[in-house]
């Protein structure tokens, strides 16, 4: 939406409300978070800031369109709308975002089937002149997390979409993440150059390879290559897909002596967070005693050199595959990574240790990995309603759960990903409470594209609900899987019990499946998490002390002249020329109003007051009328009685 | 002793509802399908 007004500054405040269910409360945290890693926009909890989003549970799923600097703008995540996805898209629209298919180009990329939309709908297939809404000179997405679905407001069976180019015709209306496009247009529009979050990436197709630097105190050194003996044969970003490039970087052990290492050195970055994960894919053909370590160099004013610090050795042994690795860190100054490659003892002759798709954020790791190998066959070849079971994992607060996939779908929908999990429990497990409190388990089926910003990776959150009963039953759904599941034994005789599924049949269709690098190397990646999320049970606090009006570009800080101002009813007290004074709430049909928001109003009392209003006026004519008439008569009267004329019917 | 099995639990009602859907069914009727316009922009529209 053309306008300035309509933008937010780049740190939005948000208050979530009560009303707000505890999943969708976790999985707005996870949009944020996407929007620190991909773009400038942050989000920060409201402390009294002028304008500010309030996130409740309505009806459906909506926004308004950009910053309407109205105090509190309300945006709902109401029942099913707890999607990262359609979180990240309401909140697009509050960041003064319309829909893909309300450009003025629209009809040059996609064709409305006018006769196909329910009646009354039509309104929805507007566009907007470019004089209202810009595209910011990004080319029209069919990719993009604002279009419609090609079934959108349609009244029977056909599309109401039709693209002109056919290859584009399932691809709108995605769900997942947000496009390039979309990440493109809102950095244009809040003018971001960096990530918040973001570090580092690195695919090495780049002969700088991304201004990393080789040890100097080390006796061999990584290199850039694009197979290496022993293995791999490919890299990894492009699987050698395309002649002249798909490089990696290779220390081959082969060749090196024993107790030789090769150092890798990040470039330099600063961190904001406090902790980052790092990842990245690593293959070993080395010998069995062979190591990768990873540290970090800190550098501050004792250690303008930096300093070396241990991290953890990478517990990969020897495979004919590009393993995923994470690595919590803990860094609060300037420093780099480094990867330390370690010939230890005798190995094969040839082979070494490799690297390649490297990515550096501040942000959480995922806790567990789930490699499905051979990924489109187990699609293809699966029936429906069949499961396919991820080992099961244990969170650090001691529960353990269990992933399960429905390659081909379940409950009538064949063609689908389903995905379900699950409370697991072993016969001597003991230490947690039960039913699970608030745990929120996320399936993430990873996009494996080189750069993190880049991925529209599919996800789908659901959270243990203490409280939750069981369909027609007394029993808690989340209670013990001794008790309200079902005992498993594993091919290798290990057993279990396995609890009841929460989850979807519509986690993703395989036709996306099978888009992006969802499937690479033949192998699908799915990252597991177990969070607790009980924090979010409790009210997020309202703010105590008043602020300043937000700015355009920075949150601002506690003003003292509010210090003796009070507001009323929710009123927020602001500076406004130098002074203080009170922003009063509003709601859809009412208004406080006052120095400090003590009056009441509403559309009622103004249409009384309308009313009233008219009803005098129309009185006080009446009034004027009829003296007006009286005062006519009375002179008349006058004017006949002097002049002495006797009137009389001259014709009866 | 383990109870009878308790059946999965679909988050999505056992339907795959897209935005539009969700506030269709929830009968909201809004610009786009999940737009709030103010006044400025009602008139305007």
């Amino acid at each position: 939406i053309i306008g300035d007004e309509y933008r937010w500054p780049t740190t939005v405040p948000y208050y979530m409300e009560d009303d707000l269910e505890i999943n969708a409360k976790g999985v707005i945290l996870k949009a944020f978070e996407q929007y620190r890693l991909k773009t400038c926009i942050d989000f920060k909890p409201w402390s009294g800031e002028e304008n500010y989003i309030s996130i409740f549970k309505g009806s459906g799923c909506f926004s308004s369109v950009g910053n309407r600097r109205v105090g509190k703008q309300r945006l709902s995540i109401g029942t099913n709308c707890d999607r990262i996805a359609t979180i990240e898209h309401e909140f697009l629209h509050a960041l003064g975002f319309w829909h893909e298919q309300s450009r003025s180009d629209r009809d040059d990329y996609v064709q409305i089937m006018w006769d196909r939309i329910s009646e009354g709908k039509e309104h929805n297939f507007n566009t907007y002149d470019d004089t209202v809404s810009s595209s910011l000179g990004v080319p029209y997405d069919y990719n993009s997390m604002m279009h419609y679905s090609k079934n959108a407001f349609r009244n029977g069976s056909e599309p109401t979409i039709v693209t002109k180019i056919p290859a584009f015709s399932e691809v709108i209306g995605q769900r997942m993440e947000f496009s390039d496009s979309d990440l493109l247009k809102l950095n244009r529009l809040y003018k971001c150059t960096q990530g918040s979050t973001f570090l580092d990436s690195c695919d090495f197709e780049r002969e700088n390879i991304c201004g990393m630097i080789q040890g100097h105190e080390d006796q061999a050194d990584w290199v850039r290559v694009s197979n290496a003996p022993g293995g791999p044969e490919t890299d990894y970003s492009n699987m050698g897909k395309c002649t002249g490039s798909g490089y990696f970087m290779h220390f081959g052990t082969g060749t090196a002596s024993a107790g030789d290492t090769a150092v890798l050195e990040s470039r330099l970055v600063y961190p904001k967070r406090g902790y980052q994960c790092l990842q990245f894919f690593y293959y070993n053909s080395a010998g069995p005693g062979d190591t990768l370590k990873i540290h970090v160099r800190e550098y501050d004013e004792d250690n303008p050199s930096g300093k070396l610090r241990f991290i953890q050795t990478i517990d990969g042994s020897p495979q004919d595959l590009w393993q995923l690795h994470h690595v919590s860190l803990d860094v609060r100054k300037k420093f780099r990574v480094v990867f330390e490659g370690t010939k230890v003892g005798p190995g094969p002759a040839a082979g070494g240790l490799s690297l390649d798709d490297i990515n550096l954020s501040e942000t959480t790791c995922p806790e567990f990995v789930w490699r499905v190998k051979n990924f489109s066959h187990v699609m293809d070849s699966t029936p429906t309603n069949t499961p396919v079971f991820s080992p099961p994992f244990t969170s650090k607060e001691g529960y353990t759960f269990q992933m399960t996939l429905y390659p081909n779908g379940r409950d009538g929908y064949p063609g689908e990903l389903s995905a379900y999990a699950h409370l697991v429990a072993r016969e001597g497990d003991a230490g947690q409470t039960w039913p699970c409190p608030w745990k929120q388990i996320t399936m993430m089926l990873m996009d494996q594209h080189p750069h993190i910003q880049k991925r529209m990776s599919n996800q789908r959150s659901v959270t243990t609900d203490p409280n939750m009963k069981a369909a027609d039953s007394d029993l808690f759904f989340w209670d013990d899987p001794r008790k309200v599941g079902a005992e498993v034994t594993e091919p290798d005789g290990a057993r279990y019990f396995r609890g009841p599924g929460a989850g979807t049949p519509v986690y993703l269709t395989h036709l996306r499946a099978k888009s992006r690098d969802f499937i690479k190397g033949g192998d699908a990646i799915f990252l597991l998490t177990m969070e607790d999320v009980s924090h979010l049970t409790v009210s997020q606090p309202v703010p105590s002390t008043t602020l300043k009006p937000t700015s355009q570009s920075a949150t601002t800080n506690a003003s003292d002249s509010c210090l003796d101002k009070q507001c009323q009813n929710g009123g927020v007290c602001v500076v406004d020329q130098g002074k203080p004074s009170c922003r009063c709430e509003v709601g859809d049909d009412w208004w406080y109003y006052g120095d400090s928001c003590q009056h009441r109003g509403s559309t009622q009392d103004k249409t009384t007051l309308a009313l009233a209003s008219s009803l005098s006026v129309l009185g006080a004519m009446l009034l004027i009328t009829v003296v007006s008439v009286l005062c006519v008569k009375k002179k008349y009267k006058k004017r006949v009685a002097n002049t002495g004329i006797a009137l009389e019917n001259a014709y009866a | 002793l383990p109870t009878a099995k308790i059946l999965d639990f679909d988050v999505d009602g056992g339907l795959d509802l897209d935005i539009f859907d969700i506030n269709e069914e929830a009968g909201l009727n809004l610009i786009e399908g999940d737009i709030v316009l103010d006044e400025t922009q009602t008139r305007n529209s």
